[in-house]
């Protein structure tokens, strides 16, 4: 179709992917659940620090343009909660935002990006 | 999204998806793209967990997300989860859980918690089942034996359908867009149909990674919104995800 839903017939030899509908393979890393919750994700977020920041300064523009009091409430109450979190995922968070460099609430926010968006 | 599970003629399972995310968080004019979207493809990871030095499971998530949205559980299941759009939404589990109420669990936590934990595919089809959630969701799970495939429909405290693969009355793959599966979909955003005419012409004999591939990359099936396509079989214990894009002219979602 050349108009909107642009439906087509079904695509055939698009695999091995190649070609302008492929971004590129997807990285591998490990996380050993035999370390403490905390270390795990070190290795990880250390390599994403650049393009996590950049999500979440995103999502946080978008925020402050609707909600300007949201961000604040992330940041100084949303991290007083995580104690309530299940084992292990309250350490596995602040293991996350102390390796990006965020505040802890930032990660909680993206955390529950699935549960705010559901609506 | 769009998931599917498909057992070919000889009861293989195969198990793909493709992750859309980002709708209305913010549209890129000169690039013609979610801006959302696109930030989210450079963190797109595939993690091998693991215990005792072994593969406790795998999963394709996006970097900083401790939850699992897509993954595997070698030789025990597949499992991917769709979002499900309510009124009786996410929003209302959180304020509950802020404020005290924390029956639900969050969606990411459970869909983990199954990959680690659940030891066969009843015992997991149980869990998403039963467990109580923050959010409303669609689960769909394979298993590792022919037969073991379904759509799960979640509101936030019970199961509202319960949909099985059933080769016996023809139904070799079940297909879970973001609409209740017996409902029509919005009108807007039919995925369902074309995944499905792809499906059929496609066929049960033929099913494999190369031609699940080309259901997921064909448009709007893929649309703007798609940060990944990932692939799975218990059977040939494959797991493989790949980043994606869809050039313009494109559906936005």
């Amino acid at each position: 179709q050349d108009v909107p839903p642009y439906t087509e017939d079904c695509r055939s030899g698009t695999y091995p992917p190649s070609g302008p509908t492929f971004k590129g393979k997807v990285q591998w890393y490990t996380v050993n659940l035999d370390q403490p919750p905390y270390e795990r994700w070190q290795k990880l977020i250390s390599d994403k620090k650049a393009p996590l920041n950049e999500l979440i300064q995103h999502i946080k523009n978008l925020a402050k343009a609707i909600f300007p009091n949201l961000i604040d409430i992330v940041d100084n109450k949303l991290p007083f909660l995580i104690g309530k979190l299940p084992s292990p995922f309250g350490e596995e968070m602040k293991g996350v935002a102390d390796a990006a460099g965020l505040p802890l609430g930032e990660i909680m926010l993206f955390n529950i990006f699935y549960e705010v968006f559901s609506v | 999204c769009t998931s599917v599970v498909a057992q070919d003629t000889s009861g293989k399972l195969f198990h793909a998806r493709n992750l859309d995310f980002g709708l209305f968080l913010g549209w890129d004019v000169k690039n013609n793209s979610w801006i959302v979207s696109e930030l989210l493809k450079p963190l797109v990871v595939n993690v091998n967990f693991q215990r005792n030095n072994k593969t406790a499971f795998m999963s394709t998530s996006f970097a900083g997300y401790i939850g699992m949205l897509t993954g595997m559980k070698p030789g025990v299941l597949t499992l991917t989860m769709n979002e499900r759009f309510s009124l009786d939404g996410g929003y209302i589990g959180i304020l509950e859980w802020i404020l005290g109420k924390r029956h639900g669990v969050w969606m990411g936590f459970l869909t983990r918690s199954v990959l680690e934990n659940a030891t066969s595919y009843d015992e997991a089809k149980d869990l998403l089942s039963k467990t109580e959630m923050l959010a409303p969701a669609y689960f769909i799970l394979g298993g590792n034996k022919p037969g073991q495939a379904c759509v799960i429909t979640r509101s936030r405290t019970s199961s509202i359908n319960f949909w099985e693969l059933d080769t016996q009355k023809g139904e070799w793959y079940v297909l879970e867009t973001n609409y209740d599966h017996w409902k029509p979909p919005l009108v807007i955003d039919n995925r369902r149909d074309p995944a499905m005419k792809c499906m059929k012409t496609k066929g049960q004999k033929s099913i494999s990674f190369t031609t699940i591939y080309d259901v997921l990359s064909t448009k709007p099936v893929l649309n703007k919104l798609t940060t990944y396509t990932a692939m799975m079989s218990i059977s040939e214990n494959k797991f493989e995800a790949y980043l994606r894009d869809c050039p313009h002219p494109c559906m936005p979602w």
